[in-house]
């Protein structure tokens, strides 16, 4: 069992955090230059890690791209990330074609995390212009980084002009399917899940003291505390369930069954 | 008597609402463009206002710069802006240089609002750049967004390294002067002014409750109210302080004897 997450958006959006408190382990670890910021160029990076969900044990591989967004000039920004998306797609081409076929682990990105900054405005031109390059190529979770940043009528506002945004640019994002096999689970996944997208999280790997006393992780602030877990608070437990606990099955039968598939006819027909 | 304030940073990082909050009264309007986020290029705006500062009139221009760091490609996005401040100085030395001098209206820019990102790491390459435009031809004043998106301890680290990262650079920013009338008062500049730079802002003109019943300006979150003017919440207060009630008088005083004078012995070496 494997899983391939590619993380994307400019520095300091809190994308580290957040795969280390969806992960409940510090999966990612800074390095000096990115914590000084200097980046002399976008690359692609990957960390390996075991992970345990449920009692079943999951490598988690996680790709990230550290220096996107982060230039003067970030118009190539794109290419090294698409670059490895295709990269991975090759190489489970290759393995398909061989005659003794060994079992290697999928390398196939399964989702890619693009983080928003939180303006308040709608998306930047390099976030249209990057999830365009990649949106036919990946199962595309569009989230509304550092979510603490808005209020609750800020994000409802937002998360419509983002919305607005992805449908009048062409954006395929990924879309959890409702399954009909019950009227009121399809009304529970409509107003917890699709109703809400795309996901405002909030991420912390510190343990603070809750408004009533409870020990949680979240963030502590003079004017008060904000909880992670706390769906009032942000969508951060609608994302875990997204990407781990509900939909993870879906995300990779996509990648399969639809992506891969239009990659390598694609491919083929050159 | 008029102040000449130019205000510079990415989309969606408060300018309009610090700007509108610091004057009391809507100086700043938003185009619906601007909220889109459709720049094809940077551009330079001017917005005329009169304000009543302790029953004094005061003649208000603010100068933006919709657009900036708003492109895939901001390589360029400094120039526009530091061609409007030479420009003014030009108009000034053309004055200058007239017969019968008219009493114009001082067009120099006289304080630079630079904002940064609360990313919690450091400044950014685009920060960087810009204020080595700009740092000599005018007092440039940056200012840490957003700051309800940082705790208080990020908030120490983080204006550690940019200060850090503004002395490596070899970038002048404006700092007050104590003056030596009084050890008292030094200490409290030193307090309350110098250790606190750059200052970590929240703007709202927005009423909402504080936590102890009253109506106050600030942002009102699921976990708690930030409240603009609560010192111990951001530093706008201080801000304010600097720009409009203490040091107006030596910003334009260092626009004038030092900043200006360079640009002409510069221009007339020429
Ligand atoms: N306000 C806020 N800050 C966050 C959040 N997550 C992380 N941060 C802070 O943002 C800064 C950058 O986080 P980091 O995970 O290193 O961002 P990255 O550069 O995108 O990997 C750190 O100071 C974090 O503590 C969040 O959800 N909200
Ligand atoms: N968290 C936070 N949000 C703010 C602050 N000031 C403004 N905003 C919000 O940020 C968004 C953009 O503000 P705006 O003033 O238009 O930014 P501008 O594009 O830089 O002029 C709006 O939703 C504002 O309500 C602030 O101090 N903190």
């Amino acid at each position: 069992f494997n899983l391939n997450v590619m993380v994307v958006g400019e520095p300091g959006l809190g994308k580290t955090t957040l795969i280390n408190t969806l992960f409940n382990k510090p999966v990612l670890t800074k390095n000096v230059d990115e914590e000084r910021e200097e980046f002399p160029a976008v690359t692609v990076q990957l960390t390996a890690s075991e992970i345990e969900e449920d009692g079943i044990k999951l490598r988690l591989n996680v790709v990230t791209a550290p220096g996107f967004g982060a230039l003067t000039n970030n118009a190539e920004s794109w290419k090294p990330i698409a670059d490895e998306i295709n990269t991975r797609f090759d190489t489970y081409l290759e393995s398909e074609s061989r005659l003794s076929r060994t079992t290697i682990e999928d390398p196939r990105i399964h989702a890619l995390l693009y983080f928003i900054e939180p303006s308040g405005h709608s998306l930047r031109a390099l976030d249209i212009a990057f999830m365009k390059q990649v949106h036919d190529k990946v199962n595309l979770i569009p989230v509304i980084a550092k979510a603490d940043t808005l209020t609750d009528d800020e994000i409802v506002e937002f998360k419509r002009r983002i919305l607005d945004d992805i449908k009048y640019q062409g954006i395929s994002v990924f879309k959890p399917l409702v399954h009909e096999t019950d009227d009121d689970d399809a009304a529970v996944l409509n107003n917890n899940v699709l109703s809400k997208l795309p996901f405002a999280v909030v991420g912390s790997t510190n343990y603070v003291q809750s408004a009533d006393g409870r020990s949680v992780r979240g963030r502590s602030y003079p004017w008060g505390t904000i909880e992670v877990e706390n769906e009032n608070h942000n969508d951060f437990v609608r994302l875990r369930e997204l990407l781990i606990r509900n939909y993870m099955e879906e995300l990779k039968e996509n990648t399969n069954n639809v992506l891969y598939e239009n990659y390598r006819s694609a491919k083929l027909l050159r």
